[in-house]
């Protein structure tokens, strides 16, 4: 499952838990999309404290997703990542 | 982009920082 609210004016929160799939993507699409439309700047908080998974279609349509707007994420500031998993670190870094 | 990582109990720590902008 995947939620995306906006925590302030500038701030958005995505939610990633349990399972991510195809539809959720579609979602953070649809959510995301008019966002990074904005001006700049803004700050982006990724909590995924109880995420499981992602299917392999959902991985293919995010990765699609983000090349698509590969211009407009530096409207996004600052990123922060909510998770005890030391691989996604080691991912950002 | 500049990218952190927070455990979860730094949770409102992340909301801080990504709200300074």
């Amino acid at each position: 499952m995947l939620r995306v609210r906006e925590i302030g004016a500038d701030v958005v929160e995505v939610t990633l838990s349990g399972v991510v799939d195809r539809a959720d993507i579609a979602g953070l699409e649809q959510a995301l999309g008019p966002k990074l439309e904005r001006e700049g700047p803004m700050g982006l908080i990724v909590r995924a404290e109880d995420w499981a998974d992602i299917t392999a279609d959902a991985l293919a349509a995010e990765a699609r997703f983000e090349l698509s707007k590969l211009a407009r994420w530096s409207v996004f500031a600052r990123m922060a990542v909510v998770s005890d998993l030391q691989a996604i670190g080691a991912i950002l870094a | 982009i500049e990218m952190r990582r927070f455990d979860a109990a730094q949770a409102s720590e992340a909301e801080a920082w990504v709200s300074d902008l």
